[in-house]
Parts: C-alpha cells; sequence; structure tokens
C-alpha cells in the first residue's frame, strides 16, 4: 500500500489522541514526563479502546480503529467516572 | 455498573422536557422519551412520570456547544448526547446535542434509540461491550430497539427485577466461541462465509482470519432480522435472503430493488411451503437447493424453474446429513451442513460425509 500523506498521519494522530481524551480519560496536561511517557500512555489506552470494542488489539491506529472512533455515540467516557 | 454504583434510592422518579427540539413535533418527542422510560420500567420496579413544570429528579434538554457542564457538544455528527449518573441536581440529566438532526425513523439519529441509551447512564448503567446491548455507546440502529439480556442483567443488579410475573427476557448477542452456537443461515458471498444469527453476521475471510460480528443492517439497511436461508448465485454476483415466504437479493452492499419478492411465484413453490430453512447453489451443476423440513427441492438457476422429481426426501441427495439441515454453504467444491451444533463437511461427488466438526470451528476459536 502507498504511505499514508503526512496530513493525513497528523489527522488520524489528532483522532486519536482527541478520541482518547474525551472516552479514555488521557490527560493532555502537562502531568506526563516527556514524549516517552506520553506514548506509553496513549499506546495503553489505545490498547483498552480496542479490547472494549472488540477490534484487534494492534495498539496502533490501525484503519479499523480509526473508523469505530469516527463512529457517531454518546458522549459518556467508557472507562472514566462521568459526575 | 458506573463505578461508585450511583442509583436512585426512590423508585418513583419524575422527569421534566425542558426543551424540545424543532425536528420533531412535541407528541413525537413526547412519544419517544415516553417510550424509552418504559423499556426500563418494563424490567425494573421503577416507574417514571413526567411533570410539567417544578423539580423532577432527570431533567431532559437540548442544547448546543458549550452548555454550562463538564462536557461541550461538537457539533453535528461525534457526540450526539450524554447523560449523568443517579444524584442531586444535574444528576440523572440528560442532554441532547441540538446540531444534530433528531428523527422518529431510520434516518440519521433516532431520538427514542438514543434517549433509551442515556436514561440507562440516568439510572446508573455505564457503557456495554457487547454490540448487541443498547448500551454499547457507538450508535447502530438496527431497526428495533429492544433491551438485551446484558442490558437487563444490569439494571437488575442494581434495582432488581420488576413485579412483573412474566419476566421479559432480552436477546443475547452470539458468542463465536460458544460451542452452543448454532446459526440461523450461512452463505459465501464474494470469496468470503457469512453466518446469519438473529440481528447479526459473523463474517470470515481469507484477509482477515479473526471472525467480525456486527448488525446485518450495518451491510443491508433494509433486510429483516432472523433470516432463514441465503445462498450466493455468484454468476449473477448475488445474494438471496429468504424469511417466511419472502426473499431479498442483493449484490455487495447494494439491495437489489423490487424486493421483497415472494417464492411462489419466483422459484414454484407450492403455497403449502411457508418457509425455507436452507438453500445452497451448486456451481458444477447450476442448481440452486432449497431444504424444507425433511425434504429438498431443486431450482435450475438458468432455466428458470424447478426440476421435476422434486420434492425428495433430504438424504436421497445428502445421505447421512439427516432429516433437517439449519444453514449450507459451498466452498472449495465441498458442501458444510449444519444443524444445531453440527456441522458436516459433505463431498458431494462421492456423496460422502468427510468429516464432523462443531458449528463454530470456522472461527478459529
Amino acid at each position: 500500500f502507498p504511505a499514508a500523506p503526512l496530513k493525513m498521519q497528523e489527522d488520524a494522530e489528532q483522532t486519536v489522541q482527541q478520541y482518547l481524551e474525551k472516552y479514555y480519560d488521557l490527560k493532555s496536561d502537562g502531568e506526563q514526563i516527556g514524549r516517552n511517557r506520553k506514548s506509553s500512555l496513549m499506546v495503553d489506552k489505545l490498547k483498552q479502546m480496542q479490547e472494549f470494542f472488540g477490534l484487534k488489539v494492534t495498539e496502533k491506529p490501525d484503519a479499523e480503529t480509526l473508523a469505530v472512533m469516527k463512529q457517531a455515540r454518546c458522549g459518556v467516557p467508557d472507562m472514566a467516572p462521568f459526575v | 455498573l458506573t463505578e461508585g454504583n450511583p442509583r436512585w434510592e426512590h423508585t418513583n422518579l419524575t422527569y421534566r422536557i425542558e426543551n424540545y427540539t424543532p425536528d420533531l413535533s412535541r407528541a413525537d418527542v413526547d412519544h419517544a422519551i415516553r417510550k424509552a422510560f418504559q423499556l426500563w420500567s418494563a424490567v425494573t420496579p421503577l416507574t417514571f412520570s413526567k411533570v410539567s413544570e417544578g423539580q423532577a429528579d432527570i431533567l431532559i434538554s437540548f442544547v448546543r456547544g458549550d452548555h454550562g457542564d463538564n462536557s461541550r457538544f461538537d457539533g453535528p455528527g461525534g457526540i450526539l448526547a450524554h447523560a449523568f449518573q443517579p444524584g442531586p441536581r444535574i444528576g440523572g440529566d440528560v442532554h441532547f446535542d441540538e446540531d444534530e438532526t433528531w428523527t422518529k425513523d431510520f434516518r440519521d439519529y433516532n431520538l427514542y434509540h438514543v434517549a433509551a441509551h442515556e436514561l440507562g447512564h440516568s439510572l446508573g448503567l455505564s457503557h456495554s461491550t457487547d454490540i448487541g446491548a443498547l448500551m454499547f455507546p457507538n450508535y447502530f440502529f438496527s431497526g428495533d430497539i429492544q433491551l438485551s439480556q446484558d442490558d437487563i442483567d444490569g439494571i437488575q443488579t442494581i434495582y432488581g427485577r420488576s413485579e412483573n410475573p412474566n419476566q421479559p427476557m432480552g436477546p443475547q448477542t452470539p458468542k463465536v466461541c460458544d460451542s452452543k452456537l448454532t446459526f440461523d443461515a450461512i452463505t459465501t458471498i464474494r470469496g468470503e462465509v457469512m453466518f446469519l444469527k438473529d440481528r447479526f453476521y459473523i463474517r470470515v475471510s481469507y484477509y482477515y482470519p479473526e471472525p467480525e460480528l456486527n448488525f446485518i443492517t450495518t451491510f443491508w439497511p433494509n433486510l429483516p432480522n432472523g433470516l432463514q436461508a441465503a445462498y450466493e448465485f455468484a454468476d449473477r454476483d448475488e445474494v438471496r435472503f429468504f424469511k417466511g415466504n419472502k426473499f431479498w437479493a442483493v449484490q455487495g452492499q447494494q439491495m437489489l430493488p423490487g424486493y421483497p419478492k415472494d417464492i411462489y411465484s419466483s422459484f414454484g413453490f407450492p403455497r403449502s411451503v411457508k418457509n425455507i430453512d436452507a438453500a445452497v447453489f451448486e456451481e458444477e451443476t447450476g442448481k440452486t437447493y432449497f431444504f424444507v423440513a425433511d425434504k429438498i427441492w431443486r431450482y435450475d438457476e438458468y432455466q428458470q424453474s424447478m426440476d421435476a422429481g422434486y420434492p425428495k426426501q433430504i438424504a436421497a441427495n445428502f445421505p447421512g446429513i439427516g432429516n433437517k439441515v439449519d444453514a449450507v454453504f459451498q466452498k472449495d467444491g465441498f458442501l458444510y451442513f449444519f444443524r444445531g451444533t453440527r456441522q458436516y463437511k459433505f463431498d458431494p461427488k462421492t456423496k460422502r460425509i468427510l468429516t464432523l466438526q462443531k458449528a463454530n470451528s470456522w472461527f478459529n476459536c
């Protein structure tokens, strides 16, 4: 397959980041230490999301995962209290 | 269940609709919300009364964008609605995104369906991982709105059962590795095998060995649930689905126009045949076998007529597979017959059964 254009990759990253922040309590503030820490948290959350939806757990934002993230849904997080 | 197990301590809850969407009449909104509450009251001791003004446990509103709570709406699509867990003040309240178009039919987004889901949160349920549950977080409209057994188990864990002597049961989502799994129908489609069960398909293909389970309506929104037979007529790239005395035809994801048709005028069945248990097109002969109770009918796809001499007993053409078939498909020259939890691999050339396996052997369990 041809490599996805860079813009698409950036869009996908943004989609994943926003989705995990909204529904999987991924913190976007300054609590993480450095890029690696943030990445590993994101991978953990992505894994949780893939497990929850019964997707293949690739720990990567593959096409199937992105498709589920783009579906319309309820705004209540799947994995965090909503008080 | 929601973290901390929040619940209402009283069972006679009140609700108030604070404002109405312009997408529907007030009567339609009232009706959708009332029906959504009824789904939950039918399986619990909870009762819900509508009040027109003043205090209410559950306030329902249509709002857009930033609307003064901790979760702003995001315009059309994306987040459709949210609700708060049981509690005072904002607790239990339901907010619908007014930037969505709300409907009372299959078009996006059906208010009754979304309201029923959100009220689950208002009563203390969290999201379910069961794709067939109303509490699954993503919007799928499969035509019928009902609580699954997973939803019922959840809400009854919080509030107990209803006092109704007839306890309602909900549909269960098939589990692909359940050794008791049976099928309504199975067909090939463009090189893949699709297993049909209630509202769901399970799909396996050469490229994606992991089975995929989803609603049949995801592909074909106009097909009914509980299909009874299906087969692929590959020469015309057509798959035909049967339920009762009606059938539908599709090409890929496209539903063909003019369907459903009846099986009497299209295939020549007598009126005594009320439904078809299973069907399969045999490529080598150009014939389709229809299984009806303990008999088979043979239809010539090119002559478009039933073959003379039929119906026959199933055993006349397929010895050893018994006198009733749930589902059948052909792959790589072999026929695979399904009856209950059993599966027979049958060689049509030698007319012998080659192997006997569990029905769900295709799912890499």
